[in-house]
């Protein structure tokens, strides 16, 4: 299994749809300061099922949602979709590729949908459950986050060992 | 249960005693289970020693050795268990040039087996890259890709 | 106590707004008391607005804008009472190019009333430095300073 | 006043006695990771009287003492001098040129000296009173601690204005 696209529009600083196309190998993603880098990161952990607000540095899940700029409105939705190669089967899936997509709107209402239908949060964390990608694993380090793989306590450390059990 | 666990803890402490001196051209690290007798309860401590230094609490660390041993962890987890992709957001900030190229060298080793997504401002990581993915915000608030060419990278 | 107390901060904060903008080229940032009445039992928030961009919650601000950010209130307190020198470790880091020049251009237009002491790993720092001091460990464990010149520093 | 000298010897990771000698202007201290450049900075804070030793980055205030390493043996005090030029009158002390030192042994035992003459810490506090230098106002701000000025809560933020007034 690996990334092939991801695709982000309404999300956070993202407000016109922006298409991330990836192959084997390193990507390096580069630009100014507050250009919108670690936001594409939030994007990531947020398909995947991200349910905490401070966790994609916000206060409100609302947050994510494009909040308007000098020239731009607010939008009303914000949607992500992950498209990822499954051609070695290790999502226990029938399917070649699959897309999962994750859609908030202002009123708090979530919609996720898996290659294109629309399931339940629980059928896209089940479906991951033993590929270790996810929300919890090591999937996404965030920015200053890698010291506190030393910072945390003994007890929480084990808990990272155990997902990868 | 445990035993998953205790196969698992033996895997990713081997693999961290042997990423470590690697990555500090030396020294030594180890994990250790503060109550053995209970893995599923018990802690897990990380003990880290560089190259010709007294054996310290992780406190004494500099800011780049904490963040090398950090490192030296997290490539140990993906060794014992490889994940398909790993999103890593500027963990190459506080290196010097030294520990920046053993890094590189280290993430290209393992880019066969994981798909890696690395936010950097550092130019030796672009360099080390299959691909560059430029973000930007012409439009002030609004975040847009660009095509990068290395040069004007950073 | 509360008269001296609001004199300052009114200084403080005539000086953030004005250092704000021209280390972002733009925006606009203040701080707020938020018990005007008991001034020395208040809170101090800070605002900040980067250029194009809504106002939001510091938490949304990105790594390089949230220490701009602090460098911008750190400059207003030195500006509202010169302190005679100043020690800084790697505040530069999270700091792209552009952000690190507009920095450095400050530090240097402040340093004829404070002396500075900046511990950093970059290089456009490293230049623009009146006097370099290099610190190695070529016998491991042990700190010593060396002359440096500036093509081997990094 | 400004800075003209540091002598540092045994504190930390300095097992000799190492002098930096200070122009005006912008000092910059580079060397690779792990050599010693934050302890540099925790020498200042600690001959100003720091008193935390988690301000120093140790759990108890034996651990500025050089512990040894792999060729040398730990030694038994650490001691560090900054000269300070006062030719201004920033200090209000006769002297035109103005040393403090601290000591610290292995049982606790702390030593302050200025102008080499031995005094108490709280000499050495009301001496800098008025100056703005010290170990709590803004004079050595740490690695990884410029964030703090954000994510500190307001009322800190006012005690850092108040040592400013
Ligand atoms: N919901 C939102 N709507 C509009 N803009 C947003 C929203 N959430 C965050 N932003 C903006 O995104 C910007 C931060 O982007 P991000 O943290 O991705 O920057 P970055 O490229 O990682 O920068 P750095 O190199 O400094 O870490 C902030 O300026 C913030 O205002
Ligand atoms: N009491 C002590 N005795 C001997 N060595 C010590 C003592 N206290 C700290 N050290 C050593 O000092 C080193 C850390 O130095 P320091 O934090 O100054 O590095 P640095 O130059 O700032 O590095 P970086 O660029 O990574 O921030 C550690 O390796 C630690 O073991
Ligand atoms: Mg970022
Ligand atoms: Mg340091």
């Amino acid at each position: 299994m690996h990334l092939k696209k991801l695709e982000i529009q309404g999300f956070k600083s993202f407000a016109d749809r922006t298409v991330l196309e990836f192959g084997s190998g390193v990507a390096a993603v580069v630009g100014p300061n507050g250009s919108g880098k670690s936001n594409i990161a939030d994007a990531i952990r947020w398909v995947l099922g991200e349910q905490s607000p401070r966790q994609l540095r916000g206060q409100k899940m609302e947050d994510v949602i494009f909040a308007g700029s000098e020239s731009r409105r607010a939008v009303g939705m914000a949607e992500v979709t992950l498209l990822l190669d499954n051609a070695d089967g290790a999502l226990p899936i029938e399917f070649s590729e699959v897309s999962i997509t994750r859609r908030s709107y202002r009123d708090g209402e979530n919609e996720y949908l898996l290659n294109n239908v629309q399931c339940r949060l629980r059928d896209i964390t089940e479906l991951f459950l033993d590929s270790r990608v996810g929300k919890d694993a090591l999937t996404v380090i965030g920015q200053g986050k890698i010291d506190e793989i030393l910072s945390v306590k003994g007890e929480e450390r084990r808990d990272l060992i155990e997902e990868v059990a | 249960i445990a035993n998953r666990f205790r196969q698992t803890f033996a895997a990713v402490q081997g693999h961290f005693r042997a990423i470590f001196p690697r990555l500090f051209t030396g020294g030594q690290a180890d994990l250790v289970l503060t109550d053995p007798d209970n893995p599923l309860d018990s802690g897990v401590e990380i003990v880290a020693q560089p190259p010709g230094k007294r054996l310290t609490s992780l406190l004494l660390l500099s800011g780049g050795e904490r963040a090398l041993t950090a490192i030296a962890l997290l490539f140990a987890l993906l060794k014992a268990r490889p994940s398909p992709f790993c999103v890593l957001d500027e963990i190459d900030a506080s290196l010097d040039d030294a520990n920046l190229e053993r890094f590189i060298r280290f993430l290209r080793s393992y880019a066969e087996e994981t798909q890696f997504i690395i936010i950097t401002h550092q130019k030796a990581t672009m360099e080390a890259a299959d691909s560059l993915y430029g973000v930007t915000m012409q439009e002030l608030g609004v975040s847009r890709l660009v095509s990068v060419r290395l040069a004007e990278a950073s």
